[in-house]
């Protein structure tokens, strides 16, 4: 009901100048882009923001030449499983962490830069049926796995030479974990959601599992993105693939639910729902989430970008002749939003 | 959000969630 008296009201039309274009970048060997994202890179002294893009048999490291213009450093060929997903390392360096596997993650590998050998190297990391993944501060790499018995939750803290260097298992919940997100401030605080529609919660120090709270009934397939706490309520920010148009909400790509985690008990905050369009099934692909900023790809090829506190939708990326979008992605830090094609076009954007 | 919609809201939550759960 809190929600429903705090839904938005959409506005007239998406300002689309909130979007600023910046550079384009082509992976012209890239057939089938299915990632693209941001790294931090130290060269010759210098820190700077790089662009990863991933097709199903490589991962690529794009440096920027002059304004505008992007030029391949170097390129990891995986031949034997296919990559799936880049997952970002907040706060690492010289590092990218790749996620392999057919219909799931069968592995995850992190691609590095040895400056003992002067060369670029990938080194294994985890293995098993990999359902959920997330990078967390401090070098540390969560995910879940499942066997046919049992799920297992581990915490792996990396090594700057692409080991790992210590193994915490975190205490499973019946339910399959579907994502994770760290709490940002609380350094040995991680939310995930889970198969059955609810909100966990972990301490990675003890491996405790201290809370499980169900989101409701209206949107199943919550997907976690970021989780804060503030005045002794948990904020998470999910996402929901699989909610259904409403009349009196409209489709809700994104929502900011508030949790009390001493009761469980749990109200929404503010409802980020799909930009006016033709009236069309029309659904969230999938999306991420920097700060208060949501962007998404639609079924339409549209990629929509959201402010996630006021349940606004602040522009709008169409699909255009050279193709539909298929990724969006923030930059790290907040450098803006990369929007990206299957053919292995990428589009900078400053917002 | 009120108290009231959500029940006894404690600050410390994490720290006394942790002492409370299973080890």
């Amino acid at each position: 009901d809190v929600a429903e008296q705090l839904s938005p009201v959409l506005p007239a039309g998406p300002r689309e100048e909130s979007l600023q274009f910046v550079s384009e970048l082509k992976d012209a060997w890239c057939s089938c882009a299915v990632d693209v994202g941001t790294v931090w890179w130290a060269a010759a002294g210098c820190r700077e923001l790089r662009v990863v893009t991933a097709c199903e048999s490589a991962v690529s490291l794009w440096e920027p030449l002059a304004p505008g213009c992007w030029a391949r450093v170097y390129t990891w060929h995986l031949r034997e499983i296919p990559v799936i997903q880049i997952i970002p390392l907040p706060d690492t360096c010289n590092l990218v962490c790749v996620a392999l596997g057919e219909l799931e993650i069968g592995e995850i590998r992190l691609l590095l830069y040895s400056s003992e050998t002067d060369s670029f190297e990938h080194s294994l990391v985890k293995t098993g049926n990999i359902k959920a993944v997330v990078g967390l501060k401090d070098w540390r790499l969560v995910s879940s796995s499942r066997t046919m018995q049992e799920q297992q939750v581990e915490m792996v803290s990396l090594s700057e030479t692409g080991g790992s260097k210590d193994r915490q298992t975190l205490m499973p919940p019946e339910e399959t974990v579907t994502a994770f997100a760290e709490v940002e401030g609380m350094r040995e605080a991680l939310v995930g959601t889970t198969a059955g529609n609810s909100v966990v919660v972990w301490n990675l120090k003890t491996g405790q599992l201290l809370r499980k709270m169900h989101v409701g009934y209206s949107y199943p397939a919550s997907i976690c993105h970021r989780a804060y706490s503030d005045s002794g309520l948990l904020f998470v920010v999910l996402s929901h693939p699989h909610a259904k148009e409403s009349e009196s909400c409209g489709s809700p790509a994104f929502r900011v639910v508030a949790f009390n985690p001493r009761t469980g008990r749990s109200a929404g905050v503010m409802f980020s729902c799909l930009p006016p369009g033709p009236p069309c099934p029309r659904r969230y692909l999938e999306g991420d989430v920097w700060d208060t900023a949501g962007a998404a790809v639609l079924t339409s090829g549209a990629v929509a970008v959201w402010d996630l506190l006021r349940g606004r939708c602040t522009a709008v990326l169409p699909p255009d002749p050279a193709g539909h979008w298929a990724l969006a992605r923030w930059a790290a830090g907040g450098a803006g939003l990369l929007a990206g094609r299957r053919n292995g076009t990428v589009h900078l954007y400053r917002y | 959000c009120s108290e009231s919609d959500l029940g006894p809201i404690s600050l410390n939550w994490f720290e006394e969630l942790s002492a409370e759960a299973p080890p």
